[in-house]
């Protein structure tokens, strides 16, 4: 048995994922789709943290709401989809 | 259901809407119904109307365009997001926005409506054969003038239908010309081209001269896309370029080598290394109507839904047989009301005297008994179909018994041969074969030694002779940890042993003694370098080891070598 191949990424010309990590990869996808900005009752609109942002996708998604980045939380990011926000605000 | 914040709606009910321009993965036509029905789907609900406008402003505008389209929300190349739409009012409100850099299909592969020929614009059938070879794509062979044609029936050879495929030898799109073919060479600001370019342009489509001369004449069109040309990347419009080399090494397919994403590519040159040309595979793509459908939803004043199966859920899913959620309808309906005026009644059929009508009768199939064998093995009949197999985006578990690949969802399962040509079987009751299963599993592997097959679902498994079942059992008593949630993949290493998958773990499980061997778990990382750490299922088929993740496979040599990657539903021999 030989030694496994150790695979090499490459970042290809034009290519817009760029190797990001998943955890930009959610900070990004959580303030994209409106999950990071919420507007409170009086109207103002403030940031929220990112395990409480977390939890509201999880929510929105149907997934368990764990507030962390799991692998189903993960996988549901990276599923094609429509580009206008989730959340209003 | 969701509405935008102050109910955004249209103020009257018949609706305009205007298409800007065309994408060239789709016939015209094709796309024009793709969205007529996209409308339909909730003009049927509501007492909404819709009308196509070709010039002026329309109330809702839509066009195809890639990454900055003209508003502030970028696209990003292919997958991710593929389309967005505004609520009703002014301006670019209610106007929505198809990513172009998707590939744009009917869902299920490339939808390729045919030219001229003695077809009458029939859709390419694919794999159609031509002089003892197989097609899976439109071909130039049997033509010298380079003319990319298909048929239209399974066999040339027997049926002589035929058209061409659309090409920009054949016709370009939208431009000034009519729908005229390119002329190759042409002259484009002093410099001769041969082919379709993106020179002049900033938004990556493709177009070509309609006349020898674009300085002197102005005329030009844009170059429809091949079915055999590939996405995105940097080559859009280009056909792969088989073999290429990419990184020293040569490939002779689409490879997701160097991609972190899994998704399939292959260079448009000989050698990546050399002219770094590239792009996507062409895949099956997304539904236009189902996308559209979701769309126009949002241009309508629906937000996205946390239903699942509605239209409205953010997410896209391909389904066959498609019709609006409840929650679609009551969000529509919360908007505009229901749909007034008598419903459409279905056609009833005419009877006669002398021909009356009847019900169609389950046929029962004859069996001869069989003069070779005294023992008859058992029969399963496929059920009617519950769901389009290649249509499935992860299977509950894939694994061969018998010689045959099984492939396991929500209670049915299809079967297919290697090298058969011919078409997946099923769907298989999963109770009918193996009774008293649960609907959902994990994985299955047959013993090598006595062709017992052993399911796992859960923290329990169970253990088949033909239909006589042993189980449940917990997963325990063979030795795994309590702690295991699940068992996701089997790989059979010799007579007597099986590796066992979860997570990013294995366990090496003795068939004789029933139990784990000493020194396990290992990390799949540590033996499996180069195959997805996060694979669902796993199997042996025809002496490979295979990790499937979403619709991928990777396939792994037993050198534990990956040495192709490609889509589950090749291995079903999905069209």
């Amino acid at each position: 048995w030989c030694h496994p191949i150790k695979p090499k990424f490459v970042v290809f010309p034009g290519d817009v994922l760029k190797n990001m990590t998943d955890t930009d990869l959610a900070q990004s996808y959580l303030k994209r789709f409106g999950y990071m900005e919420i507007l409170d009752k009086s109207g103002h609109q403030g940031s929220v943290s990112t395990s409480k942002a977390l939890k509201r996708l999880q929510n929105q998604l149907g997934l368990k709401e764990t507030g962390h980045l799991d692998q189903s939380t993960m996988e549901a990011m990276k599923k094609p989809r429509c580009g206008v926000p989730d959340v209003r605000n | 259901y969701q509405t935008f914040e102050g109910d955004l709606k249209w103020d009257h009910n018949d609706v305009t809407y205007r298409i800007l321009n065309y994408s060239p993965d789709l016939d015209a036509s094709i796309i024009d119904d793709a969205f007529a029905r996209a409308f339909n789907v909730w003009s049927d609900v509501t007492p909404l109307t819709f009308t196509r406008l070709y010039d002026g402003t329309a109330d809702i505008m839509i066009s195809f365009g890639k990454k900055n389209h003209g508003d502030p929300y970028p696209f990003d190349g292919k997958d991710g997001l593929l389309a967005h739409a505004y609520p009703p009012g002014e301006g670019i409100q209610g106007d929505a926005h198809f990513d172009d850099d998707e590939y744009w299909t009917l869902g299920s592969g490339p939808a390729i409506k045919t030219y001229y020929g003695n077809a009458d614009g029939a859709m390419c059938h694919f794999p159609f054969q031509f002089e003892g070879k197989s097609y899976s794509t439109c071909t130039s062979e049997g033509r010298d003038d380079g003319l990319p044609w298909c048929a239209t029936t399974a066999d040339y050879g027997k049926d002589k239908k035929y058209g061409f495929c659309p090409s920009e030898l054949l016709f370009t799109y939208d431009g000034n010309s009519d729908g005229a073919a390119c002329v190759f060479p042409f002259v484009f600001e002093g410099k001769t081209y041969t082919s379709c370019t993106t020179d002049g342009r900033n938004d990556e489509y493709r177009w070509c001269a309609t006349t020898a001369s674009f300085d002197q004449d102005k005329k030009y069109g844009f170059c429809p896309n091949r079915d055999t040309a590939v996405i995105g990347g940097n080559s859009e419009g280009d056909p792969c370029h088989f073999p290429f080399t990419f990184l020293g090494k040569t490939y002779s397919s689409c490879t997701s080598e160097g991609r972190s994403d899994g998704k399939l590519w292959c260079a448009t040159t000989s050698s990546y290394d050399k002219d770094n040309k590239w792009g996507f595979c062409p895949d099956k793509g997304y539904s236009l109507f189902l996308v559209a459908a979701h769309e126009f939803g949002h241009a309508l004043g629906l937000e996205h839904s946390n239903i699942q199966d509605a239209l409205m859920y953010p997410m896209y899913k391909y389904i066959a047989d498609f019709s609006l959620n409840q929650d679609d309808i009551d969000g529509i309906q919360y908007l505009y009301g229901p749909k007034t005026g008598p419903k459409p009644t279905p056609p009833k059929p005419s009877t006669t005297t002398s021909s009356p009508a009847t019900k169609p009768t389950k046929q029962t199939p004859k069996t001869t008994p069989s003069s070779r064998s005294t023992t008859t093995a058992p029969v399963y009949t496929p059920v009617e179909p519950s769901v389009d197999p290649c249509s499935v985006d992860k299977f509950d578990l894939i694994t061969e018994i018998q010689g045959e690949l099984h492939f396991f969802k929500d209670g049915y399962y299809w079967k297919s041969v290697s090298g058969a040509n011919e078409d997946r079987k099923g769907p298989f009751l999963v109770s009918e074969r193996w009774p008293n299963l649960p609907t959902k599993l994990d994985t299955a592997f047959e013993d090598p030694l006595t062709n017992k097959v052993y399911f796992f679902t859960g923290t329990q498994f169970w253990v088949f002779t033909g239909q006589d079942a042993m189980g449940p059992r917990r997963i325990e008593k063979l030795g795994l940890p309590d702690s295991l949630k699940k068992v996701e993949g089997a790989l059979q290493r010799g007579k007597a042993k099986v590796l066992l998958f979860s997570g990013e773990e294995y366990w090496r499980l003795d068939l004789k003694t029933q139990q784990i061997d000493k020194g396990y778990p290992r990390h799949i990382d540590m033996t499996f370098g180069g195959v997805p750490m996060d694979a669902h299922d796993v199997f042996l088929y025809n002496g490979h080891y295979y990790f499937c993740r979403d619709v991928y496979y990777w396939r792994m040599t037993s050198r534990r070598q990956v040495d192709r990657v490609g889509y589950v539903y090749e291995l079903l021999n999905c069209p």
